[in-house]
């Protein structure tokens, strides 16, 4: 307690806890956070503090809901949906469908969803890839449309589900951002699974056009512009702690 | 003999057994008792001192605050208290071997955000609840 750099008061002895009883001491403090446990990430700190997309615009969100926390303030429209669980997704893979020229071409992004948490609703999902001037004149307005992968089909076409379209113009430049909330019934039916998705685009008048050449960046991008999924949960069940 | 007058026993009555001089809110913030009366007081958990900096991305910390202070004199203009923590304040002070002092606690709570990364460098924002003390009180 007491300020900033608390001093025990003269005279007793001042507490100091050895390695074990600080390694119980955080798993204590993590179990009230309802953190599963002391994550390692993978990348060496120094390469994930490289500014990546999701990081980016995650720390917007920390800020946009920081400033929602006094549970009384907060204007309304800054609340993020009252979601208490925002998750962006950055394991993906991708696979281009646009060789031979056959049409329709599109692209495939298939993220690892294991590590969503149980017990949590999805409130809304996005998947955010940012657009780049397309290189070739191509005539004024694009429509993006994106599908969920249902059943993969060895013989043909994948089953696929609508997600949503968007429509902008070729010279644009930004985020595109793709409500991918109806996808996630079946995430947390077949939890197991990754998350596969379609990306089409085409002109007015119908024609495919390689999403590359639209300017839409994928995996090859900086990792200020990649792709990835952002979800947003709201805790089902207040996460109870069992008596100790 | 004149038969001494019997003296009249003192009418038991509720009389608060010691000057009840409640500390206004312009006195200094210590009881009669020499204690602090119930406020919130600073308590930084420093995710620094923690060693958790190499996986949470912000805040470094934060102030969670906690309660300490006497609920002696729960009718004190400077400490809000329930109605219910005044009753058995005074009936503490009845039978204090029976009926302990109303205890000073958070009445306010609001949340506070972490942002992390798990062990797939995935990026997870998490609000949590209850977790910063707002205001205390006596209960």
């Amino acid at each position: 307690g007491g300020g900033p750099d608390p001093r025990p008061p003269p005279g007793c002895p001042s507490l100091r806890l050895g390695a074990r009883e600080r390694r119980d001491m955080q798993r204590e403090i993590l179990a009230v956070f309802g953190l599963p446990g002391r994550p390692r990430p993978r990348a060496p700190p120094a390469a994930a503090r490289l500014p990546a997309s999701a990081p980016l615009f995650m720390l917007d969100l920390y800020h946009a809901m920081a400033g929602d926390d006094d549970e009384d303030g907060g204007s309304p429209e800054r609340r993020l949906g009252r979601a208490d669980l925002v998750m962006s997704f950055v394991n993906m893979v991708e696979r281009d469908h646009t060789l031979g020229h056959q049409e329709p071409c599109w692209k495939e992004f298939r993220f690892d969803l294991t590590q969503i948490p149980a017990g949590e609703r999805v409130t809304a999902a996005e998947f955010r890839i940012y657009k780049a001037p397309s290189t070739r004149p191509l005539n004024r307005t694009l429509r993006v449309s994106m599908f969920e992968v249902v059943q993969e089909r060895s013989n043909r076409e994948s089953d696929l589900f609508f997600l949503d379209l968007q429509t902008l113009r070729a010279g644009d430049e930004g985020w595109l951002v793709l409500d991918v909330t109806a996808a996630s019934d079946r995430w947390l039916l077949s939890r197991n699974k990754d998350l596969g998705l379609h990306l089409y685009v085409e002109t007015e008048d119908g024609h495919s056009v390689d999403p590359d050449l639209a300017g839409l960046l994928g995996q090859r991008a900086p990792r200020s512009r990649q792709p990835f999924l952002v979800t947003f949960f709201r805790a089902s069940a207040s996460p109870v702690r069992a008596p100790r | 003999a004149v038969r001494p007058l019997k003296r009249r026993q003192p009418k038991r009555t509720n009389e608060l057994p010691h000057p009840n001089r409640l500390p206004g809110i312009f006195d200094d913030i210590h009881g009669a008792s020499g204690r602090q009366v119930c406020r919130r007081h600073e308590l930084y958990v420093s995710f620094q001192d923690l060693g958790w900096l190499d996986w949470v991305i912000a805040p470094q910390g934060y102030s969670a605050y906690y309660c300490e202070g006497e609920c002696s004199f729960p009718l004190d203009s400077c400490m809000n208290a329930t109605n219910h923590a005044i009753l058995q304040s005074l009936v503490h002070l009845m039978k204090p071997d029976l009926v302990p002092k109303a205890c000073c606690a958070p009445t306010k709570l609001s949340a506070t955000s972490v942002l992390y990364y798990d062990s797939s460098n995935n990026v997870i924002l998490r609000k949590h609840r209850n977790m910063v003390v707002k205001a205390c009180g006596c209960h």
